[in-house]
């Protein structure tokens, strides 16, 4: 684990033609893979740094609010430790960075006989109430908190503009689009410390009285 | 009847006969006519004649008129209503499309825009700007951010420390919006908080505006030597489209006493928004319990 590509994504992000795209397509190009490469890295510190803090082993805990210190302790002093341990406990974690475009693998996975834990980490230093939202492949869900305490939820299909804007990202990148299996979006009260995180699980109900209310739609009111 | 979204505390209303945001009314009774259009300027192409040498490219916004023309929009309006958020989903032409979002706690308006790819078969580059006219008296005064710092206030057509005569009514009043713009008539702010670094103005009276996305067929000649047009490729290198923008940014209107911490907060929640970390588990394990 390293953050060096970070530090090459944080020199782009700083540079007058990264912020304003005042630069040749070929250039733009090459920002572009940088940024990839930094957020890919990036992601894995965060894993591991969270699989550590989740598992009570980490000495890492008091530094959590500060994503350069964490990545620097990790990589210096305990990357292997953690990978070690995140690859024992067999917990996978993962994030979606492109949720804007309601395009979440880890999310849309088939929960039959599963649960789904969402890590919300709040980098802020107050607490924080807000709404959750992420892609989900069922609409028979349930909610719960990590007491198991049922979480107020709500289900929204996908929007037909976040269909196309997936599409089109599945074609960048070459992938098979499945379009005939619905998706849907999650919305669930999320309640996280200052600097902390809270973690919540989404399962799919045993039978018809799941919990998540479905939404009502009024369509096309034309103008 | 046209639609609304409404939280505990704001109730946000669109016009039945154009699908547009038309009204915001909230519980302690302030209500504010809120009308959005979207628009768009005729970058200048930069020809030859004197006064119009300087063509609209990567590092200059400089329209070639002041008008801004507005879509042909037709819209298509949906509603989601559920106890955590109530949206309302506009489709405004085949390129541009909007959801404006409101959770069930919260006294601001989420607003979602997709745009692009932009058109440009009549060889025009286009800037693309939505703008939101309230009834509030703000007399040619607005405020931007400097870089997330404090706001900046901000007179159209003045400078503080020069006598200006402007030449560009539009251009020569726009400013970077880091994170915020707001405008106010002494007893009610009227801000708007964005996520991304995008230019924004007060051309009239109660009206803000924020350029959402750019595509341009001509070089500034300035340095870049490309004109702004960027594409992706899909499937394969032969098959190119211009980039489709998708990003929100917050309505949010209370009282002058109240506004700047508001501000402050929320553009600290839209800066660092809660990280989301997943991982599937066997329910039999109970690994996290």
């Amino acid at each position: 684990l390293s953050s060096d590509s970070l530090e090459e994504a944080l020199a782009v992000l700083q540079h007058h033609d990264g912020v304003s795209g005042t630069e040749q397509q070929h250039v733009a190009s090459d920002y572009t893979k940088r940024l990839f490469l930094a957020s890919v890295e990036s992601e894995s510190l965060i894993n591991a740094a969270l699989a550590q803090l989740i598992t009570g082993k980490s000495r890492l805990a008091g530094y959590v609010g500060r994503l350069q210190m964490v990545t620097n302790e990790i990589s210096n002093n305990y990357g292997h430790q953690a990978i070690k341990e995140t690859g024992s406990s067999s917990m996978n974690f993962q994030q979606c960075p492109l949720s804007n475009i309601s395009y979440c693998p880890p999310s849309e996975a088939d929960l039959t006989g599963k649960s789904l834990a969402v890590i919300a980490y709040n980098p802020l230093g107050w607490e924080r109430k807000e709404t959750v939202r992420i892609t989900v492949s069922d609409y028979k869900l349930d909610v719960f908190d990590s007491s198991g305490n049922l979480v107020p939820s709500q289900i929204i299909p996908v929007s037909q503009t976040s269909t196309k804007l997936r599409e089109r990202h599945l074609r960048s990148i070459q992938k098979p689009i499945v379009s005939d299996e619905p998706l849907f979006e999650l919305l669930f009260e999320c309640s996280t410390p200052p600097l902390g995180y809270s973690t919540y699980y989404v399962k799919p109900s045993q039978n018809d009285s799941y919990s998540a209310e479905h939404s009502l739609i009024e369509e096309n009111i034309q103008s | 009847h046209g639609a609304h979204a409404k939280s505990n505390s704001v109730q946000f209303t669109f016009s039945s006969s154009t699908g547009l945001l038309e009204r915001l009314k909230r519980k302690d009774g302030v209500e504010v006519s809120l009308e959005q259009s979207f628009c768009w300027y005729n970058a200048s192409d930069g020809n030859t004649e004197e006064t119009r040498g300087q063509a609209s490219g990567a590092y200059v916004f400089r329209p070639n008129t002041s008008s801004c023309f507005a879509l042909g929009y037709n819209v298509t309006t949906s509603s989601v209503k559920g106890s955590l958020v109530e949206e309302v989903h506009q489709q405004l032409t085949s390129w541009v499309s909007q959801v404006v979002r409101v959770f069930k706690d919260s006294e601001n308006a989420e607003v979602e825009f997709t745009v692009g790819p932009i058109p440009f078969e009549d060889q025009l580059g286009k800037e693309i700007v939505t703008k939101l006219s309230t009834d509030l008296e703000s007399n040619g005064v607005f405020y931007t951010d400097s870089n997330g710092r404090d706001f900046i206030k901000r007179v159209r057509d003045y400078r503080s420390d020069w006598e200006l005569e402007v030449h560009e009514e539009i251009a020569g009043n726009y400013y970077p919006v880091n994170s915020g713009i707001f405008l106010s008539d002494n007893s009610t702010d009227f801000s708007i908080l964005v996520d991304r670094s995008i230019g924004g103005s007060s051309i009239s009276d109660g009206e803000l505006e924020l350029m959402v996305h750019r595509r341009l067929l001509h070089d500034d000649g300035k340095g870049v030597a490309e004109a702004l047009n960027e594409t992706t490729c899909l499937d394969d290198s032969s098959t190119c489209e211009g980039l489709v923008v998708r990003g929100t940014f917050l309505i949010d209107v209370r009282p002058v006493n109240e506004s700047a911490f508001w501000r402050r907060n929320l553009i600290q929640r839209k800066l660092f928004p809660l990280q989301l970390v997943f991982s599937v588990v066997n329910d039999e394990d109970g690994q996290f319990n």
